[in-house]
């Protein structure tokens, strides 16, 4: 789930 | 994805709805701060920059679709809705909130976990996150009792920060590496300063009465 700013939350 | 985040994730959708359900249905933003709003819409803004490069998961993406859409909307109404509007308290909506914005804006260039646009934008929107309540919290002193509606709004959107601190320690023992202090510090933060509210809050809300 990891985004490729590395944030997966709200 | 663990049940302390969605529980979190669904407390603060449940506040931007009773706020949103507040405006919408009785035309009335008595007693709430159009300038902790304001906020809230840089919050998001500054946040979800990565809602069409980065793509996590439909829940992720919708949701940052409902936070953008409710924050902004409820700016508008407050702003330029005219029925709205002439509920809206502005003698006593004074806190100096562009104040928060500039020492925000530094502190994320100055501690970041990576010095890039994107992040440098992130790590702003946490802090100011931390203080945005602050102008509601000024207001709520002033105006002294406030209806249920706007009392349940404030307590749903400083609770849903709690619940996001069980989800971090809760990551911090299941996934290896998972170490955010900044993210930890300005959510200790935001939900310390929902301290004092709670307190009155708790007491009230036992008493059955409103929220004073």
């Amino acid at each position: 789930e990891e985004a490729e700013t590395g944030h997966d939350e709200l | 994805m663990n049940i302390f985040r969605l529980a979190g994730d669904m407390t603060h959708l449940a506040s931007v709805l009773v706020l949103l359900l507040k405006i919408h249905t009785i035309k009335s933003c008595a007693g709430v701060s159009l300038r902790t709003q304001e906020l809230y819409a840089i919050v998001f803004a500054t946040r979800y920059l990565d809602i069409f490069t980065s793509f996590v998961s439909v829940y992720n993406t919708f949701m940052k679709l409902v936070f953008l859409g409710s924050s902004f909307s409820i700016v508008w109404y407050m702003r330029y809705h005219k029925a709205v509007h002439r509920t809206y308290d502005r003698e006593q909506d004074t806190f100096r909130h562009w104040f928060l914005v500039l020492p925000c804006l530094v502190l994320a260039l100055l501690i970041h976990e990576k010095f890039t646009f994107l992040e440098v934008l992130w790590t702003f929107s946490l802090y100011l996150e931390a203080v945005a309540i602050l102008p509601q919290l000024v207001l709520l002193q002033r105006t002294r009792n406030i209806d249920n509606l706007t009392g349940q709004y404030i307590f749903l959107l400083g609770g849903y920060r709690g619940l996001y601190i069980l989800n971090w320690i809760y990551r911090y023992f299941t996934e290896p590496h998972f170490v955010h202090w900044i993210t930890w510090i300005a959510g200790l933060v935001q939900t310390l300063l929902y301290a004092d509210f709670f307190y009155y809050y708790f007491l009230r809300f036992i008493g059955g009465r409103g929220v004073e």
